[in-house]
């Protein structure tokens, strides 16, 4: 079975779908196969990696209503060992639809246990809340990877989200782990981000990963040609400190 | 009546609450009573005016619930001329609460009917999504300012978000207007802010408001001192520019 891991924060803007699409890239690009799941209906994710569906074209919505199999909502991307199930504007109201229904929060998890076992790992990008569709992600996953800005607000949320991802892990998923804590967009000039990295070094040292994701103006070029760093500019200190994660995360997986 | 102004848009980390805080502090401080509600259960704008509450106090949620009456509520901030509706964590239950209820996108434009006529503005600083939150501040306001970043995901959900607003101008909320399109943390020496500034100009023209927020770092301190910016750093670029939009959006109130 492959390792599926979550990119989730309930913060907006802390470089979720950023960090879904370059670990999931870096990670495909030695050569295992990997599955990046968009699960947010602004379906950044999917634009990020160039695709665009036609109405008639079938994504993630309609795999956790069961109208769909793995196989027909699964495309390939410009890496031959990294595919997508992409997402489409009906997700939008999945959240009100999936309330009334029986096993709501385990929809993706009945709907992933037919996978493929030829992949290794699977990333699942989640909007930038506690909804349902996160619920369904932290429920379906093994561990919950967390990126957050050294900003006051993030820090703020970090605590509380912690609190949730326990909560959980003692009701509807009880192996979840954290597979840490990933600062983004981190610029080591300012105080500010020197202060919080501290606190949060102080209060979550057993979650924080040692791969760093410094601020990098490619990183946010990259998604309007469709490409993740690695293919838009490999030279890049955004690119490096994603490969550096993705050999991070495949060496934790050994582990765990 | 009082203007009431939401500050929406489901693209995370764009500068709702910053804007939400900055934007009715100074307004207020041109001696206009103002009224700042916080409807995120992350309850940013709550500690980012300082304000901590214990379990026994009341907040948004249960006015929602209808538990509350307005003034009991209400606190005041550092700012005499304005005052706060904050955030609680019972706020996160509500959106699964609040489904199965009758006139659901109604309870927050209702309970704000009884509002003291004293209050010129009302300000509504909204979590990144379209739930049932996002719904009852588009449905309660008389128009939405869109706080948006000169980056590519930013700009590509502008476009059906701007439609969302025009469904519900047709169905729950027909005299919502436009307030703007207000750009933040523009860094205007990077060409991908520039050229989403112009993509932004080109497409929604009308819409795009006079006043640009600069990223300044002292916007980002503020909050963990718990003061707007105009309290904590007031000779800076980030204080210059929120002064400057509530000099517009007065302006515009007198027009609309
Ligand atoms: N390390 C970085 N350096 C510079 N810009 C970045 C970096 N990481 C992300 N960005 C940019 O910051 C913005 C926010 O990142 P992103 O959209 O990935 O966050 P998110 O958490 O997925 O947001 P949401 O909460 O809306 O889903 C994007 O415009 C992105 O291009
Ligand atoms: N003009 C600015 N310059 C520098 N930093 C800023 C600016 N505006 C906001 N920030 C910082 O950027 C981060 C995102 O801003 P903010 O939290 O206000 O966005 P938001 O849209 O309310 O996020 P969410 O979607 O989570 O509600 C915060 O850490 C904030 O302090
Ligand atoms: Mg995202
Ligand atoms: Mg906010």
């Amino acid at each position: 079975m492959p390792k599926i891991i979550c990119v989730a924060n309930q913060k907006g803007g802390v470089g979720k779908t950023t960090t879904a699409i370059n670990l999931s890239s870096c990670i495909a690009l030695t050569g295992k196969k990997v599955l990046l799941i968009d699960l947010d209906p602004q379906s950044n994710a999917t634009t990020g990696l160039g695709l665009y569906l036609n109405d008639s074209q079938m994504g993630i919505y309609d795999l956790i209503a069961g109208d769909a199999e793995i196989e027909q909502v699964t495309y390939p991307t410009a890496i031959n060992t990294l595919f997508i199930i992409p997402s489409t504007v009906d997700l939008a109201g999945s959240e009100v639809e999936l309330v009334n229904q029986e096993n709501r929060e385990l929809k993706l998890k009945k709907a992933l246990s037919k996978l493929d076992s030829r992949y290794e790992f699977v990333v699942i990008d989640c909007p930038p809340s506690l909804g349902l569709l996160t619920l369904n992600a932290l429920t379906a996953c093994n561990s919950v990877l967390i990126p957050t800005q050294c900003e006051y607000y993030s820090m703020q949320g970090l605590g509380r989200f912690i609190q949730t991802i326990k909560m959980l892990k003692g009701s509807l998923n009880p192996e979840l782990k954290i597979e840490g804590i990933l600062l983004t967009m981190y610029d080591g000039r300012t105080s500010l981000a020197n202060q919080v990295r501290e606190q949060i070094r102080k209060y979550f040292k057993k979650s924080l990963l040692g791969t760093v994701i410094p601020r990098n103006i490619r990183l946010s070029e990259a998604p309007s040609h469709g490409k993740p760093i690695v293919l838009y500019d490999n030279n890049s200190k955004g690119a490096d400190s994603y490969i550096e994660l993705a050999r991070e995360i495949i060496a934790r997986g050994k582990k765990n």
